[in-house]
């Protein structure tokens, strides 16, 4: 007669044991050949948990050198991820996300009683116990700046060939190109026409990919408004460099295609609810020098209002962009070198940065909030595409 | 009462440089 043996299911108390000789297994399967779309539909950062739950059992039975040996082969194999993959926005979105996850799980579960008060009595039960990791709390902050910077420098490349052209060339507005200024050739940023032509609808679309990868990631929102505040401030600068060097854009059909742009990314941030992240404010020169372009320069109070209206731009600038702006056809008069000049006495007491151009490649400190999750590590459902069967739940 | 939890035992990590030294001097040796 067969006897079945029913073993009572043990609660499962949210950590994960290995045998030693498996980590370099689990860093491969979980980190180094690990492909993102893999873990579409689970939970977002599940190898950040994954890894906290290792973390947790190693503490547990107190074996320092398995943490201090599994936290570096990590850190190591996220380094060595980053690296193959340096210029994959996706790949380089989920090891930030993944890595300020960890980030989270070592402070929400330090047993530190500032970064306990969101947590439940069930989540107070899966903090450390042994080990206080604050140092390489610190080394996986510096890891998330690291990859952070990637990231950004993967986003300025897919989005810089595009701003020149969808920012000051494409003319979406109707009826602009017939009061565009005579005697100048279009002019495309690729020296041939038509080559890279880029219209604002690119940029929106590529907004949308950034934004959606981001989400799908469960990147923090804290994050993704820090990302886009530095993209908008990358459009700003390159587009108002590129105005402040090429008399053919210097305009008042360029300023009035520039103001609609603007207002377009702007409805953007809104919709994105990404309004309040800081980005708007980086556009103010931009928006400044639009409306330099659209305002009378002749009177004395033509020249009040400029001076009153651009206090974002630097008088070096306001003075170039005049001294580049082309009237639209013979009815409409040049900047009068007397105006200039008014411009400039009213600004002198300007303490205004003595560079002309703004440094497009200048980078907003970036900052990783603490963020703890809802989730207990007790609820993690390892899906078995991870291959992580010689994971053992305790 | 409550026992009061033991006192943490802080782990020293070497900083992300020194990690980085580390593991490219390891790749070195490995043939």
């Amino acid at each position: 007669r067969q006897v079945t043996v029913q073993r009572k299911e043990k609660d499962f108390q949210g950590m994960l044991e290995y045998h030693k000789e498996d980590e370099a297994l689990l860093i491969r399967n979980l980190v180094t050949d690990l492909k993102p779309q893999v873990l579409s539909g689970t939970v977002p950062c599940l190898p950040a948990y994954i890894l906290y739950m290792c973390i947790r059992h190693a503490d547990y039975t107190n074996d320092d050198v398995k943490v201090h040996s599994l936290l570096t082969s990590t850190i190591n194999g996220i380094k060595k991820v980053l690296k193959k993959h340096n210029d994959d926005f996706e790949m380089t979105t989920f090891w930030l996300s993944n890595t300020c996850r960890l980030l989270h799980c070592l402070k929400q579960y330090s047993g530190d009683e500032g970064f306990m008060t969101q947590n439940t009595a069930k989540q107070n039960e899966h903090c450390l116990k042994n080990f206080d990791l604050t140092e390489y709390r610190q080394v996986l902050s510096d890891l998330s700046i690291q990859i952070y910077q990637q990231l950004i420098k993967i986003a300025e490349g897919l989005l810089q060939p595009m701003i020149v052209s969808a920012m000051l060339e494409n003319e979406s507005i109707q009826g602009l190109s017939g009061v565009k200024p005579t005697g100048y050739r279009k002019r495309s940023s690729s020296m041939v026409d038509g080559d890279n032509a880029y219209c604002l609808e690119a940029i929106i679309r590529q907004m949308n990919a950034f934004h959606g990868v981001m989400c799908d990631q469960g990147l923090d929102p804290e994050i993704i408004q820090q990302v886009f505040k530095q993209l908008f401030y990358v459009i700003n600068a390159v587009t108002l460099n590129n105005l402040l060097l090429r008399k053919d854009v210097c305009s008042w059909s360029t300023g009035m295609q520039l103001r609609y742009n603007i207002s377009q990314l702007e409805e953007w941030l809104r919709g994105r609810n990404l309004h309040q992240s800081g980005a708007v404010q980086t556009l103010e020169p931009l928006i400044q020098a639009a409306q330099l372009l659209q305002l009378k320069k002749k009177t004395q109070e033509d020249a009040e209002a400029i001076c009153s209206l651009c206090t974002s731009l630097s008088t070096q600038q306001i003075v170039k962009i005049l001294n580049l702006y082309t009237p639209l056809n013979e009815f409409e008069e040049r900047v009068t070198v007397a105006f200039i000049r008014t411009i400039q006495a009213q600004l002198q007491d300007r303490n205004d940065p003595q560079q002309l151009l703004l440094d497009f490649k200048h980078m907003f400190p970036v900052l990783f909030p603490f963020n703890p999750s809802s989730l207990t590590m007790d609820s993690i459902h390892i899906p078995a595409c991870l291959n992580l069967e010689f994971l053992n739940e305790v | 009462s409550p026992q009061r939890p033991r006192p943490r035992v802080l782990l020293k990590a070497p900083t992300l440089a020194e990690m980085e030294e580390m593991n490219t001097s390891e790749e070195e040796e490995s043939p």
